[in-house]
C-alpha cells in the first residue's frame, strides 16, 4: 500500500496528520500503562494493610496483565477507528479544496511552453526598448549637432548679408556691375598712374 | 520521512513568496 | 463542543473514543480481572476503578488540549472550515503541487511577468511615439540644413 504522505495537509497544518496521531497514540498508551501501574500499586498497598491476607503480588500482577491486555486490545481497535475518522474527516484537505497560497495556480495556469513564450516575448520587448532607447539618444544627439551646424550656416549667411549690406551702404546696388566698374576704375587709375610716372621721368 | 514531508510542505508554502520578492525586485531593477 | 466544524468533529471523535474505551473497560470487567481483590474489598475496588477511569479520562483530555494548543488546531480548524466552505461549489479535484518546484513556481510568477510585459509594452510604445516625434524634428532639421547649404552655395556662386 503506498503511503500517502499527506503533504498538502502538512502544508496547511504545519505537521503531518499521521505524526500528530502517532504522538497522541503513544501519549494515550503511556497514560493507560501508567494508570494500570498506579492501580496495581494502590491495590498492593491496601493488601499490605490487610492482616493475614494471602493474595500475593504476582497474583495481582496477573490480574493487572489480564485487564491491561483486554484494555490494550480495545484501545488499539478504538484508536484505529478514531485515527481513520480524524485522517479522513478532520485532519484532511478535501480534494476539491485549494489552499489560499495556491490560488494563483488556478488563476494563472501556465504550461511550460506558454511560460517560455512569455519569457521570449519579454526578452524581445526588452531588446526593442533598448533599441528604441538607443535610437532616441542618437536622434537627440543629431538634433544637438544640427543646432550647431545650423548656427554655423546661419552665421555664414549673416556674413554674406553683412557683405551685401556694406556694398549697399556704399551705393553699390548690384555687386557685379560695381565690381566691373571698380575694375575699370582701377585700370584707369593704373593708366593715369603710369602716365604720371612717365611725365615725372621726363621732367 | 516525516520531517522531509513537513520541510517540503513548508517550502511549498513559503518559498514562492520569497522567490517572488526577488523576481519582482529584478523586474523593477530592469524597469528602472 | 463549541467551535468550528473541524474542531467540533475532532472533539466528538475523541469523546467517542474515550466513551467506548471506558465502556470496554467496564467495572464488571475490572472487578472480574481483580476477582481476588474484589472479593476481599468490593467498595475499595469500586473506588479504585472510578479513580482509574476519571484519571485516565483527565489525562487523555489534557493531552488532546496540549496537542490542540501546540498545533494551534482551533485556529487552523476554523480557517480550514472557511476554505472548505468557499470551495463547496466546486466538484472537480483542485490543483495540487506537482512535485516539480519550477513548474509550480511558474503560475506564481505569471501575474508579475504579465505586469512586467505590459509595462515594457507601454514603455516601448511611449519611446516609439517619442522617437517618431524626434525623428520628425531631425528630418526637418536635415531639410533646413540642406536648404541653408543651398542658400550658401547660391550666394557663393553669385560672388564667384
Amino acid at each position: 500500500m503506498s503511503v500517502d504522505p499527506m503533504a498538502y495537509e502538512a502544508q496547511f497544518f504545519g505537521f503531518t496528520p499521521q505524526t500528530c496521531l502517532l504522538r497522541v497514540y503513544i501519549a494515550f498508551q503511556d497514560y493507560l500503562f501508567e494508570m494500570m501501574l498506579v492501580v496495581e500499586g494502590v491495590i498492593l498497598k491496601k493488601l499490605d494493610g490487610i492482616p493475614g491476607c494471602n493474595i500475593s503480588p504476582s497474583q495481582i500482577r496477573k490480574c493487572t496483565e489480564k485487564f491491561l491486555l483486554f484494555m490494550k486490545e480495545h484501545f488499539d481497535k478504538l484508536f484505529g477507528k478514531m485515527e481513520e475518522m480524524l485522517l479522513q474527516l478532520v485532519l484532511n484537505i478535501p480534494k476539491n479544496v485549494l489552499l489560499p497560497e495556491d490560488r494563483v495556480q488556478e488563476q494563472y495556469p501556465c504550461s511550460r511552453e506558454q511560460f517560455q513564450a512569455l519569457q521570449e516575448e519579454l526578452r524581445q520587448l526588452q531588446q526593442q526598448c533598448r533599441a528604441e532607447g538607443a535610437a532616441g539618444q542618437a536622434l537627440r544627439a543629431e538634433l544637438e549637432e544640427q543646432k550647431v551646424v545650423r548656427a554655423e550656416l546661419e552665421k555664414i549667411l549673416e556674413w554674406f548679408d553683412g557683405l551685401e549690406s556694406v556694398c549697399r551702404e556704399h551705393g553699390t546696388g548690384n555687386f557685379k556691375e560695381s565690381f566691373a566698374f571698380l575694375t575699370q576704375n582701377s585700370k584707369k587709375l593704373q593708366e593715369v598712374l603710369k602716365d604720371v610716372e612717365e611725365k615725372s621721368k621726363k621732367m | 520521512f516525516d520531517e522531509l514531508i513537513v520541510e517540503t510542505a513548508a517550502r511549498r508554502k513559503q518559498w514562492p513568496k520569497k522567490i517572488l520578492v526577488h523576481a519582482i525586485q529584478a523586474m523593477k531593477a530592469e524597469q528602472n | 463542543a463549541n467551535g468550528s466544524g473541524g474542531a467540533r468533529l475532532f472533539a466528538a471523535v475523541v469523546d467517542t473514543f474515550l466513551e467506548k474505551l471506558v465502556a470496554a473497560g467496564s467495572y464488571q470487567r475490572f472487578a472480574n480481572c481483580y476477582r481476588c481483590f474484589y472479593d476481599l474489598q468490593p467498595q475499595l475496588t469500586r473506588s479504585i476503578y472510578d479513580q482509574f477511569v476519571s484519571q485516565l479520562q483527565a489525562s487523555i483530555q489534557e493531552e488532546i488540549q496540549e496537542v490542540k494548543n501546540e498545533g494551534n488546531l482551533e485556529r487552523l480548524f476554523d480557517s480550514l472550515d472557511k476554505i472548505v466552505e468557499e470551495a463547496k461549489e466546486r466538484e472537480e479535484p483542485a490543483w495540487r503541487p506537482s512535485g516539480i518546484p519550477e513548474e509550480d513556481m511558474r503560475s506564481a510568477l505569471l501575474p508579475h511577468l504579465l505586469k512586467h510585459r505590459s509595462h515594457l509594452r507601454r514603455l516601448l510604445r511611449d519611446r516609439q511615439q517619442d522617437n517618431s516625434k524626434v525623428a520628425q524634428c531631425v528630418l526637418a532639421g536635415r531639410d533646413r540644413i540642406a536648404e541653408l547649404q543651398q542658400l550658401i552655395q547660391d550666394r557663393q556662386q553669385a560672388w564667384q
